[in-house]
Order: C-alpha cells, then structure tokens, then sequence
C-alpha cells in the first residue's frame, strides 16, 4: 500500500523519507564512535528553506478562504520550525561534542519533523483542494435534484446551459485528481464513476426531453417517462457520492507510515 | 488552485533538497 496520498506528494517526501532513514542507519553506524562533522552550513541550509516555506504556508493561509485550512496549517507550520530549531541546536552541541549522543538524537528527531510537519503541510493544502472539488459535485448534485420539476422546453434548455459548465469542470478536476492518486483502487473507482456520469448525462436530457414531450400531449406514459427520469438522476447522483466518498479517503494507514 | 499548489510544492522541495544535503554531507563526511 503505497505510504503517501498523490504523486506529487510523494514526489517530494519521499526523498526525505529515505534520507531520514540513512540518517537513522548513520547514527546506529557512529555509535562505534565516529565523529560527526560541521553541520552548520547544511543546518543553515534547512533552516533557511524552511522559514521561506513557513511564509509561504502563512501567506496560503491568510488567503485561504477554507476555515479547515485554517484551523489545520499553523500547527504543521509549528512543527516544521520546531524542527529546524531542533536541527540547529543539534549542530551546535555537536560543534562542541562531536560525539555527543543526545545531539545525534536531536538531529534525526529534527529531520523526523520536519518530514512529518512538511507532510502534514502539504496533506492539509491537499484536503483543502479536495474539498473545493467535493463542493464542485455538490453543486452537480444539486441540479440533479431540481431535474423532477423541469417541465418545459425553455426551462429544459436552461437547466442544460447551467448543469454544462458544472459538470466540465467536475469531469476535469475529478479526472485530474484521479490521475494523481497513488491508490490504484481509489483511482480506478474515481475513474469508472466519472465514466458512468459523462454516459447518463446526455441519456438523462434525452430522458428529460422526452418527459416533457409526453407532458405536451397529455399521455398517460408521462408517468413512466418520469420514472425513467427520477432513475437516471438518481443513478448520476449516485456516481457522484461516489466520487465523493472516494475523495474523501486517504491513502495510508497512519501506523504503517509511522 | 495551481499557482498556490506550485508555490507551497517548490518550497516544499526545497526543504526536501535541503535534507538530503545535509543527510549527505554526514555521510560524505
């Protein structure tokens, strides 16, 4: 099961989570008594990219209208500086104590959250996007309610002209977030539902159209016309909660990742 | 929201790239 969510996710943490791990197999290594070297430069090096990416952080926050987000990143912001704090402390007991065994320890604790607080950084902006794209279905879904009281033709057309650009922009996000997934299972069922929501649209339109047409003439199919109609609704509502839930699912297991 | 998204992953990875220096230095060294 793969450990992070999405590909760009993983793109970026993945190295430090190897790195973390050869800093963990070094440190078991020195402690035959090799000495450690300077870290200040490097150290400086972390701290520097880290306030950089903490002001990023605060400036996504501060422009995020999403109160989740808000509520969630300063906490990982906080990690990732206590972790740098702990990377700088390190390099300076070990400047005196090469040897020193709690520095060793601050500096793989240090590494450790500053993946951990980057992770969490990224996670908390990632579930922000999802819950834009969940609002976006939302929206879809909401027009599939109100197709039950569509009953003329300009109010058909009109139903269409609105549902359109919703929709798009559902298929293209939704496509888009199922090709950055690392789940196999989420991405295949992401893929299949969208699939069976772009097949029923135009067939609930026709579906739509045809009830309307039926209604005209005042036959007595018009109830099984709206049958038809309230079944095709339902079945793209029920693609869409699919989407939804899938959306919501993250990948790993947090006692694996830990 | 790609701009946000793009900002936050570089410096991300910058800090990623950082780690990695210095996880490479101690080895080097």
């Amino acid at each position: 099961m793969p450990v992070f969510h999405t590909k760009t996710i993983e793109s970026i943490l993945e190295p430090v989570a190897q790195q973390v791990s050869r800093l963990v197999i070094l440190h078991e290594e020195a402690e035959d008594g090799n000495a450690m070297p300077d870290l200040e430069k490097p150290v400086l090096a972390v701290s520097r990219a880290v306030v950089n990416l903490v002001k990023v952080g605060r400036s996504t926050i501060e422009s995020s209208e999403d109160s989740l987000l808000k509520q969630d990143m300063p906490a990982a912001l906080l990690r990732v500086e206590a972790a740098a704090r702990l990377l700088e402390e390190a390099s300076s007991m070990l400047k005196v104590d090469p040897y020193s065994q709690p520095a060793r320890k601050k500096l793989i604790e240090g590494a450790r959250g500053i993946l951990q607080g980057t992770s969490s950084l990224l996670l908390c902006f990632d579930e922000s996007e999802v819950r834009k794209i969940i609002r976006e279905c939302k929206t879809v879904l909401d027009y599939l309610a109100v197709a039950e009281v569509i009953e003329t033709m300009e109010d058909l057309i009109q139903f269409v002209k609105d549902l359109s650009p919703c929709l798009t922009k559902v298929s293209r996000e939704v496509d888009h977030r199922s090709q950055e997934l690392t789940h196999q299972v989420h991405r295949e069922t992401l893929t299949r539902c969208l699939d069976s929501v772009k097949t029923l649209s135009p067939i609930l339109i026709c579906s739509m159209k045809i009830f309307i047409q039926i209604l005209r003439q005042h036959c007595r199919e018009s109830d099984e016309a709206a049958e038809n109609r309230n079944y095709l609704a339902g079945r793209m509502s029920d693609e869409l909660h699919e989407i939804i839930r899938v959306l919501q699912l993250t990948t790993y297991d947090e006692d694996e990742w830990d | 929201d790609p701009p946000a998204w793009q900002d936050l992953a570089t410096h991300s990875k910058k800090v990623s790239d950082s780690i990695k220096s210095l996880v490479g230095s101690i080895k080097d060294k």
